[in-house]
């Protein structure tokens, strides 16, 4: 049959590959006879081929001595589709569409291993495969494919390089844990593999930081469907050890991606996760030197850094959706009425599933507070650049009342989740930190909660202490905003009716 | 509609591949206990560092495994040593990614014979890689004509005389002698002729 | 309340003093210390 035939090709590619150097001439006439020979040269020959070489390669895998090495057929299998992207010359289709495709067909064999009940199914041989497919490609494609003589053709290559990878991060996209959980801790190995991860981060002109946070993202969404504050079941718990150390790694070699990302990954990452949560907030910008956050002498206004604007990547305004017209109507005019608009959008139909410290799900939509918050942020730095600092350091600013007006119209809950947002942006020293750190202050001091006042101290104070009390790292600007807090001439936190009540955290107070 | 529903090749891995969609839309709120087993066997077979290694189909027989007895560790040796970093060693090729491996740092134990050996003898290897990095930080420069390495030889010389130092070059003669030579007074140092490493 | 990092820096060759900051993922085995029992190779290139 015509699939005999493909087997055969391919274990001739296998046998081949084991004899000769893979830069041998005969490599490249192999390929050149599998052209020639129409076993690649249709759309529906590539599917067939494709289709027999992973069933060959995860075969073999399955068969083979264990000890023995189990990884040559897909060793062979990568280090094939890297020769037919870089040999073949594309015209009627592109090379995207030809990758595509080849993963597709791995796709539907990998699906159907992976979803077939009472299979025994094994990730390692996709796992290798894919992994194989990134060391071939980086080793191809090495100093902009040097190893290509043709000038054109490199062009072409080095053009097609950054989608390669975005590819493999769309296709990792699908296989994400919730979809595929039999491959949870293989897509994690590649999520953050040495010819994956920093490739991702360090594309030119960030291409890669879209896809890469959609991966993230996806593994902290596993984390938060599956983690309950009753009960974390143990591979979850596993799951988040790897992603702490990723994040870790990440935070030492490309903190900028986690400075610029933070809103797109906080809005997914569940709350009771608080020390991922401070490593990610934690990300300061490479060789910046924070000034000591203890130091009595320390007026964040005189901090340098302080004038300038975070860059955000993803635009949060994105978020604010049929909201986004009242928000920056309001920052512009301020009306009663539409900050009524805004306080009333807050809230979510039904509850929805939000591990936090003691709680399990929420009825505001967070997601909206924080997005509404950062915007505010943004809008405020902007405005303090182009007109003057007191325009936004001042409590009678529509930047600062629209806050209050969601804490003062807001219930509990909505105070809760719009400071735990403000509290999200108390970072490194940036416009943003220093703003917020004054919005905090002046929220923890104002007279206008009326009988309100004490649950919003309570609240910021409780917001502060959790991030403090977590082990390292620390916020530095949460460090900052709770020091000046807890030496506030105006109001001694000590005193305050909820301290006094609980004696360990008058204790954690007095101690702090 | 589509063809790909059509195409019997695709069959039944589309209906496993849908039915992965329909738990990306409305996830399982908990965790069903064939998801649970299906996690469970994913932490089992968790691919290792060594799954996740470069592939090597074609190993050239440098040198054909001679027997080692059993309990010689089959895996590279793991220097996990954090000796505080030696101030010496402040070649910007110090603080590359190389410099904390374990082959990174055997490397810089060897002595120029070794590294020239594996230099020559390993080619296109990841060691003859981090042979020719090891032999740049030693100060030699590899020449693309004659693929000889050079190393040029700086000596201070004493005060009063009309120079201040005299320059001499060696080079590793691979060919026939494997020793490093002085270069002849017609050397001359073209830096095209020299590889960037 | 999380846990102390120190020891899972060190596992990752993180050294704290900043200016030592060296890349690491680079040469990341894996997601886990228990899984990461031998180093892999990093990307490398010889020219022709």
């Amino acid at each position: 049959t015509s699939q005999e035939k493909m087997f055969l090709v391919f274990t001739e590619w296998v046998k081949l590959l084991q004899r000769v150097p893979d830069d041998d001439i005969k490599v490249t006439v192999f390929i050149r006879q599998m052209m020639d020979k129409g076993v690649v040269n249709s759309t529906e020959n590539v599917i067939q081929f494709t289709k027999a070489a992973i069933e060959l390669s995860v075969g073999s895998f399955k068969e083979s001595d264990p000890t023995s090495e189990v990884f040559i057929a897909a060793d062979a299998f990568s280090k094939l589709i890297v020769k037919l992207l870089v040999l073949q010359t594309f015209t009627d289709v592109s090379r995207s569409e030809y990758l595509r495709l080849m993963l597709s067909v791995i796709t539907m064999v990998f699906s159907e291993d992976q979803g077939m009940v009472g299979n025994s199914f094994n990730e390692r041989p996709y796992f290798r495969l894919i992994s194989s497919l990134l060391c071939q490609w980086e080793e191809a494609s090495a100093h902009s494919f040097m190893k290509i003589q043709d000038q054109q053709y490199r062009n072409e290559l080095v053009e097609f390089s950054p989608d390669f990878y975005n590819i493999i991060a769309s296709f990792l996209h699908a296989f994400q844990p919730i979809a595929y959980p039999g491959f949870s801790f293989a897509w994690i190995t590649l999520l953050s593999h040495r010819m994956f991860l920093p490739k991702m981060l360090r594309l030119p002109g960030k291409a890669g930081w879209s896809k890469l946070v959609l991966l993230f993202t996806d593994l902290l969404k596993f984390m938060a469907q599956y983690t309950k504050r009753s009960d974390v079941p143990d591979a979850v718990s596993v799951v988040y050890k790897g992603a702490l150390r990723v994040f870790l790694a990440v935070a030492n070699d490309a903190p900028g991606f986690l400075v610029e990302n933070h809103y797109e990954l906080l809005n997914n990452l569940p709350p009771v996760y608080m020390q991922l949560r401070n490593v990610i907030l934690s990300a300061i910008p490479k060789n910046m030197v924070l000034p000591n956050p203890y130091d009595a002498e320390l007026r964040i206004g005189d901090v340098e850094s302080c004038q300038h604007v975070p860059n955000v990547y993803y635009d949060p305004v994105r978020d604010l959706k049929n909201l986004k017209k009242p928000v920056d109507n309001y920052l512009r005019i301020p009306s009663a009425s539409l900050s009524r608009v805004v306080s009333t959008s807050l809230f979510k139909p039904g509850s929805q599933k939000d591990t936090g410290i003691g709680y399990d799900n929420v009825s505001v939509d967070t997601k909206l507070i924080n997005a509404i918050v950062l915007h505010v942020g943004i809008e405020a730095a902007l405005e303090k650049d182009k007109t003057t600092a007191t325009a936004i350091f001042n409590t009678k600013s529509s930047y600062y009342t629209l806050l209050a007006s969601m804490l003062h119209d807001g219930n509990t809950e909505v105070r809760f989740h719009v400071v735990q947002a403000i509290a999200n942006q108390l970072r490194y020293p940036n416009a943003h930190t220093h703003w917020f750190n004054y919005v905090l202050n002046n929220f923890f001091l104002s007279e206008d909660w009326g009988n309100n006042t004490a649950e919003i101290q309570e609240i910021i104070v409780r917001t502060l202490l959790e991030r403090v009390v977590t082990n390292k790292p620390h916020c530095w600007g949460i460090v900052v905003t709770f020091t000046e807090l807890l030496r506030s001439s105006e109001c001694s936190i000590m005193t305050l009716p909820f301290v006094k009540t609980v004696p360990e955290i008058e204790h954690i107070i007095k101690h702090l | 509609e589509y063809s790909a529903f059509q195409n019997p090749l695709f069959r039944p891995g589309l209906d496993y591949w849908l039915e992965t969609k329909r738990t990306l839309l409305q996830p399982h709120d908990t965790m069903p206990a064939e998801m649970a087993a299906q996690l469970e066997s994913s932490l089992l077979n968790c691919p290792d560092s060594l799954d996740a290694d470069t592939p090597k189909l074609y190993q050239t027989p440098l040198s054909l495994p001679h027997p080692t007895s059993i309990f010689f560790p089959n895996e590279t040796i793991r220097l996990v040593s954090n000796d505080p970093v030696d101030p010496a060693k402040n070649h910007q090729k110090h603080n590359d990614i190389y410099s904390r491996t374990s082959m990174g740092r055997i490397m810089s134990k060897f002595d120029l014979d070794t590294l020239f050996f594996i230099f020559y003898h390993y080619q296109g290897t990841y060691e003859q890689f981090l042979a020719a990095r090891e032999l740049t930080i030693r100060g030699w420069q590899f020449n693309k004509l004659n693929r000889c390495w050079f190393y040029k030889e700086v000596e201070k010389l004493p005060p009063g005389m009309e120079q201040t130092e005299e320059v001499s070059w060696r080079y590793f003669d691979y060919q026939k002698s494997w020793l490093a030579r002085r270069c002849g007074a017609d050397f001359i140092y073209r830096e095209e002729e020299f590889e960037r490493i | 309340l999380g846990i102390d990092l120190t020891p899972v820096l060190h596992s990752l060759g993180i050294s704290s003093d900043a200016n030592g900051r060296q890349r690491v993922l680079d040469t990341f085995p894996s997601p886990w210390v228990e899984t990461s029992r031998s180093e892999v190779e990093p990307r490398f290139f010889i020219p022709e």
